[in-house]
């Protein structure tokens, strides 16, 4: 009789269940008709599952967006959990989406389901990456635009592990003030 | 509660793994 040892059939288990979104720009119909959800996971192995079988960011055509959001929350601004919140948000050059784009989504999307802001990890409601002719985007969206203590954490460790030099800033912005923005940039709230 | 963390490397090395 062989014996398997439960390491080798047992998934690991996450923190959090997490729903993958993906969103495409078709005109024709409402913001949110064009948003659909792809699939839960809530072990690392259907993480990776899913994230194998799914485009890289940078194959995607513009105007799409994958989002990943803890289970029960919607990927805008609307929902519960994110109308007082805001975003740690990265704007990428065009050059970027060769170099950064893919790399990054994945590092974001390994400190979400990984955990890696310990405590304050419970302020996190999801990610989002957007691929704009423009300048493609990714941002961590937290819950509360008031948690200054828990929005620097998060800033901090996401910055590093962006590997974004110490010179260069990101900035955190509520989403109430990107919905009323009268121009083309938000305020920052917070820098790190 | 204890929170289950997992760090990087342990994220991608479950990616190669069967």
């Amino acid at each position: 009789q062989e014996i398997v040892s439960p390491e080798s059939y047992i998934k690991h288990p996450l923190q959090n269940k997490w729903s993958l979104w993906f969103f495409k720009n078709d005109k024709t119909k409402t913001w949110q008709a064009n948003l659909r959800l792809i699939s839960k996971f809530d072990t690392v192995e259907d993480f990776w599952a899913l994230y194998n079988h799914i485009q890289l960011s940078s194959n995607l055509i513009s105007g799409c967006d994958y989002s990943l959001f803890k289970d029960g929350i919607e990927p805008m601004w609307e929902d519960e959990r994110n109308k007082r919140g805001g975003r740690w948000l990265i704007t990428l050059n065009k050059q970027q989406r060769r170099q950064d784009l893919d790399r990054f989504w994945l590092e974001t999307l390994l400190c979400l389901v990984g955990e890696a802001f310990d405590d304050y990890s419970d302020e996190v409601c999801g990610a989002v990456v957007n691929i704009r002719t423009k300048g493609d985007k990714i941002a961590i969206w937290t819950a509360d635009f008031d948690n200054r203590e828990a929005i620097t954490h998060i800033g901090r460790v996401y910055k590093e592990r962006l590997g974004i030099p110490m010179k260069m800033t990101i900035g955190y912005q509520s989403h109430s003030d990107t919905a009323t923005k009268s121009g083309s940039t938000t305020k920052n709230k917070f820098v790190v | 509660g204890t929170r289950i963390i997992y760090d990087r490397k342990f994220l991608l090395e479950c990616r190669s793994s069967p």
